[in-house]
Order: C-alpha cells, then structure tokens, then sequence
C-alpha cells in the first residue's frame, strides 16, 4: 500500500524497482 | 579509492579518508575544502579535505596541484597518486553524497536545500579533521553562496582557526586544489563504477556528461523515465530538467499534504454540527469505524 | 484490480462446493440501504464486508500499480441482525407468519439465501414468539418481540464491551485527568464510556428505532 496515489492503473515494472522483503 | 561501501549502498552517503599522517597531529596544518559535481544532473555530489602541515606547503605547490577543472582526468588520477605517494604529509578525507540524498534532503517535507546540505558537509569534514588529532590552523575554503556569509559561520563553527572562503580558492589555494583534486577522483570513480539497483530495461550507458544542458544528457533522461517510478535513483529528481521531463512523462501523484484544506463530498465534520442550510446529510458511522477509516462495501 | 482480506478457511468453500462462495446484495439493517455480504455455502456462514478506504493511496499489486488503495475484509456477521429488519416489518402487521413470507424483499431478492442458513432458525427464539401450527406438520409461525429482541441486544451489547476491554479500544468520551476525578469516579466514568461504546457499535446493526429503545434499555 503506497502512502499516494498514483493517477493511474496500469502495468509497472515493480520487480524491478523493489524488491519485497518480510 | 576503496569505493566497497558505496557500491554496496549507494542511496546514502559514504566517507572515505586517508590515514592521518603522523606530523600532521604535531605541527599547524592548513586544511582546504573543495567540491565536485555539484551541477551535474546526474551521479553523487562529493565534497573533500586535503590538508597538511604549514612547513610541508611548499612540497605540495611542488606538486603541481591546480584546479581539478582545468586537468583532464588522467592528469587528475595521477596527481592524486602523487599525493598518495606522498602520505607522509598529505592527508585527506571525503563525503560521498548520493543523488538520492541530495534528491530526498531538497524534496523532503521539511527543506534542506543544497547550500545547507553543502554547508553541514564542509562543516562536517573540517570537525572530522580535527577530532582525529590534525592541528588545524586555518582553513580555505571554495565558496558556496555568499562568502562573507559563509566565513562567518564557519568561523563561528571554529572560533580557534583562520577561515577563508572566497571565490575560485581552487585556483588561489593549494590545499583547496588538492581537495578539488581529490574530489573530482573520487566523483570520477563512483561515476564509473555506479551499481544501478534498479534492472533497467535497454539500458545505455552513454548518458554524456551528466549536466543538466548537455543534449545528450537530456535524451538519456528522456530514455530512461518510467511513467510510475520516474528515474533510476542515479539521477537528481530535485533537479529542474529531471522535474520537468516527470511532469511531462510520468503518472501524476497525489500526496495528503498537498490537498490540505480540501472538502470532501461528505463536507467537513462541523457541517454536522453548524446550521449551514438545507443539505442532505449522510449518517456519520460509529467513529470505530471512522477512525479506522472503514466503511460497508456497497459494491464490488 | 481489488483487493480482498478472508479468514483462511474461507479458501475451502470456493474449492469444495461449486458457488461455495457467494457475493450478494442484502439490505443493511442499520440504514435500510444495499449493502455487500458474502455467504460461504460449504460451512453456511454469513460474512459482511467492510472497505478501508482512505484518500490518497494506491497498491503495487505484483507488476501493476492501482490507484484508490481500497482493500476490503470480510468478516463473519450475525444474520438475526438482518433477519430483524424483516421481522420488525412484517411485526407491524400483529400476526404470526412463516419465515418464508417474512423474508420477501424485491429489491433485494437474494435475502431469501438467509432462510438458508441452519443455525439461523435455532436462534429466533431470541428475537420472536413462536408457534406451531401442528395441522400443517408443525410448520413454525414467528412474530417479533420487542422485549426479547432488547434482551438479547443487551447481551450483545455485554459481549461486545467485553471484546472492546480485551482489545484495549480506546473508548473514552473525553481525556480524563486522574489529578481531579476519584478512581472510583474514573472507573465508573470508564463504565460508562465502554456501554456506550458498545451501543452505538451494536447501533450500526440495527434500525434507529431498535437503537433508541435499545439506548432507553
């Protein structure tokens, strides 16, 4: 959950900005 | 230059130094402050030190340390090969600040704009110097903002040292153009070898000189903008031309504090409570629910 | 994209019973309005679901990004609270009828499932008067009752102050400041904020009428 919102819904590359960590 | 830290964390800021040598915790040292890639669009900001005693001056004038601008790069890493050579006398001592820090710190809620960050570095280093024992005496300093405004604070910052900053001290100081030396190496470096975290997609690595007015530049930004994340964090969000190509390029984002003082559909909570004239009011749920900000789905 | 927040064994009903889980607009018994449950036909559970919503959010969902950043929960919910909005309506008539003409909503047709849920029938005897009609193979006929109905909102209410303290909720009104209140005062006070806590949460189950008297109660 982002603490923005981004004005669209769409695909993103987020495997390769993030990387999930538990 | 062991840049390890750095590539294993490049989001930071990093400080890299020489050892001290020996004579320079016995006799009055001169300390110079200088700064590389303070302009550039892209890649680390780096300020450095360089200082050594008052009688070894004249060895370091021998060496023939200039301003860092005017030398090529080969001619830059083999001067401060010299210096290293000459670790008897010179020593020195630098902060790597990321394009990230610089973007967070100008961008954050609260400002920290460049020429404090700068500041506070300079100011940092020359306190580092002096808490490992060098007998600072004075101190030179390239100029950041106004001089005078600048000398006097960091006069006050250290009551017991001769200050100057002036303008171009790179080209008047010797231990300011060692800094500069030392500085523009070290941005070289972490140019060079700079780990993008991000796995970018058809990457180029020809990105020009990395100043905001550089054509070649600009279309590297341009290449390399992701309408989500924006830029890989190599690059100064903060920076007007990388701003610019966001508005152009990117999604938009809302954030709650740009919005204060927005009325929502429902009105404010005190429409509830102050006769504000005919209007069709919505239950108010029990403020469990309020404060949780739950509501019933009423679709799907 | 939305998302959604089950308890985990709520993963079988989809996976044993065809249409083992079922999203439905049923009436909200508090507003009168439509709202969203989920029956879980394998364990013939009902659940309501709730949304966190607030402004400004979105998801990263695996490789997308969503905005509204709504999630929505389900949780179990117990169906006499709706059954009462029928119940109170057909009392108004003062005669005893079958749950299946009880339960007759055009707007809302799938309030019929709720006659479908077995444990549903087991505790009307907390809200209606029941009788057999021992000529029709003792068909039940249920009337609603407004003393055990209250009856049993107290207990729901006690429940719920009881769940409240062992959650550490905050209930207070107002900031108390023990310099200037007793304890006994500061115990009593914290009482009373608990009940009226519970009430008002037990308010969002319920018609405001119900609520009033339930307050009254």
């Amino acid at each position: 959950l982002l603490p923005c919102e981004v004005l669209a819904s769409r695909p993103a590359p987020v495997g390769r900005f993030f990387t999930p960590a538990i | 230059m062991d840049f390890s830290e750095l590539e294993n964390d490049n989001t930071g800021r990093c400080r890299l130094n020489s050892p001290v040598p020996l004579v320079c915790l016995k006799e009055a040292c001169v300390l110079g402050v200088d700064e590389a890639g303070r302009g550039p669009v892209l890649g680390p900001m780096v300020y450095a030190i360089c200082y050594c005693p008052l009688s070894h001056l004249a060895d370091l004038e021998a060496l023939k340390v200039a301003d860092s601008k005017t030398l090529s790069e080969s001619e830059r890493n083999r001067l401060f090969a010299k210096m290293e050579e000459d670790r008897d006398f010179v020593g020195w001592a630098l902060d790597v600040l990321s394009p990230n820090l610089i973007s967070t710190s100008m961008l954050g809620r609260v400002k920290y704009n460049l020429n404090s960050l700068s500041h506070d570095t300079a100011t940092a280093l020359i306190q580092y110097a002096l808490d490992q024992g060098v007998k600072v005496s004075q101190v030179f300093v390239d100029t950041v903002g106004m001089p005078e405004t600048y000398q006097k604070r960091l006069q006050q910052c250290f009551p017991g040292i001769k200050v100057t900053v002036k303008a171009k001290a790179d080209s008047l100081y010797s231990v300011v153009s060692a800094a500069s030396i030392c500085a523009k190496v070290a941005r070289d470096q972490a140019v060079r070898n700079w780990r993008f975290v991000e796995r970018l997609q058809d990457f180029d690595a020809d990105y020009g000189s990395g100043y905001p007015n550089d054509p070649k530049t600009k279309a590297w930004l341009k290449k390399h903008v992701e309408p989500v994340f924006g830029f890989p964090q190599f690059v100064r969000f903060s920076w007007r031309t990388a701003m610019a190509i966001l508005e152009k390029e990117a999604e938009d984002v809302v954030w709650e504090d740009l919005t204060v003082g927005d009325q929502e559909s429902a009105g404010r909570i005190t429409s509830y409570f102050l006769n504000e004239g005919p209007r069709t009011h919505l239950r108010v749920p029990h403020r469990y629910f309020v404060e949780r900000g739950l509501e019933s789905a009423t679709t799907l | 994209k939305n998302l959604y927040l089950f308890p985990e064994y709520l993963k079988d009903a989809s996976k044993k019973m065809k249409h083992g889980l079922m999203f439905v607009k049923l009436v909200n018994p508090c507003s009168g309005e439509g709202a969203i449950y989920l029956f879980d036909m394998y364990l013939q559970q009902l659940f309501e679901v709730k949304v966190f919503k607030e402004k400004y959010h979105s998801w990263f969902i695996n490789q997308s990004v969503q905005s509204g950043g709504a999630l929505h929960f389900a949780t179990p919910v117990d169906p006499l609270f709706l059954l009462l909005h029928y119940l109170m309506k057909a009392g108004k008539e003062g005669k005893f009828q079958p749950l299946d003409q009880v339960v007759v909503d055009d707007i809302f047709p799938n309030s019929i499932l709720l006659l479908k849920l077995p444990e549903l029938e087991k505790s009307l005897c907390h809200v209606t008067e029941e009788k057999v009609n021992p000529e029709i193979t003792n068909k039940k006929y249920y009337k609603y009752s407004k003393e055990k109905t209250l009856k049993w909102l107290e207990k729901k209410v006690n429940q719920t102050m009881a769940a409240l303290k062992t959650n550490n909720v905050n209930v207070s009104a107002r900031v108390l400041s023990t310099a200037f209140f007793s304890s006994d005062q500061v115990a009593s006070d914290k009482e009373e904020d608990y009940i009226r806590y519970a009430h008002g949460l037990i308010s969002e189950y319920i018609p405001k009428e119900l609520s009033d008297d339930l307050s009254k109660h």
